[in-house]
């Protein structure tokens, strides 16, 4: 199965 | 005190349509820069990033930095008031709770004003290094929606890979399978036409159609569409908007479990 992942794992927070 | 002047207001109104269905609620920021916006959806798996430079609008006058947080949905209906050929001005006090939107058509023979009241977003702002890709395809961007809808009917993923050979685009689901494969082709007349393809390296990514379908609600802002991707990193589609600046969609990719 695929799972989604969530955009604000990739970026960090400013 | 905040006034932008934007001759071609059909800009603003097909950015609302762009973005409405994706995000409800935004900031946003006007600083001298420009008119921007960064939001993400309900999820937290796609974003999207506006900016409409400040030298795009016919007046543009931000005496201080200002956030103004929109209801997306009160705001396109606000903007549908406007006639295509509209010129629209946004207007907002520092510090008041509401905007101003106001419509002149091109004659001058109508003015309109509309005023919305602001709301508080908390909302999370992201810093998006600026990163070389390695595959980025240029294509007619009604060609990406026409791929993303029909890809759509058949399966909820797409897998993008691409290659030296071309892009592939290809789902499953319960009644079968596809495979759209664009080539690489620069001989047309006219260059908003051409597939254009920057390998470094392979790439193979899996994405939620869904949110692909709803990034293409952008196809009326520009002829074409930039399609970013690298190994295991969100995917960005970009929509350039005319002398103004780009409407960008992040979008996470599904990995294995």
């Amino acid at each position: 199965p695929q799972q989604q992942r969530s955009i604000s794992s990739f970026f960090a927070t400013k | 005190m905040l006034e932008l002047r934007l001759l071609q207001g059909s800009l603003l109104k097909k950015v609302l349509e762009a973005i409405k269905d994706l995000v409800t609620d935004a900031n946003f920021d006007c600083s001298a820069t420009g008119f921007s916006l960064q939001a993400m959806d309900s999820s937290h798996v796609a974003l999207v990033a506006l900016l409409l430079r400040a030298e795009g609008f016919e007046h543009y006058r931000c005496d201080r930095n200002l956030s103004m947080g929109m209801n997306l949905n009160n705001m396109s209906k606000m903007l549908k008031c406007a006639g295509n050929d509209d010129i629209i001005t946004i207007k907002a006090d520092d510090g008041g709770d509401t905007v101003t939107f106001m419509f002149e058509s091109p004659n001058q023979d109508k003015i309109s004003d509309f005023e919305m009241k602001l709301m508080d977003i908390d909302s999370e702002h992201l810093g998006i290094p600026e990163t070389e890709y390695e595959a980025i395809i240029r294509m007619p961007s009604q060609e990406f929606a026409r791929i993303c809808r029909d890809l759509s009917t058949i399966g909820d993923t797409v897998v993008i890979s691409a290659s030296k050979e071309g892009v592939k685009f290809s789902t499953k689901g319960d009644i079968g399978s596809a495979n759209v494969v664009c080539r690489q082709n620069t001989s047309v007349d006219k260059p908003e036409d051409a597939t254009v393809i920057e390998i470094q390296q392979p790439v193979s990514l899996t994405f939620a159609l869904r949110y692909m379908n709803s990034f293409t609600k952008a196809t009326p802002l520009s002829n074409t569409v930039t399609v970013s991707m690298s190994n295991e990193l969100p995917v960005v589609v970009e929509y350039k908007i005319a002398e103004m600046g780009y409407i960008r969609f992040y979008l996470a990719p599904k990995i294995e479990e």
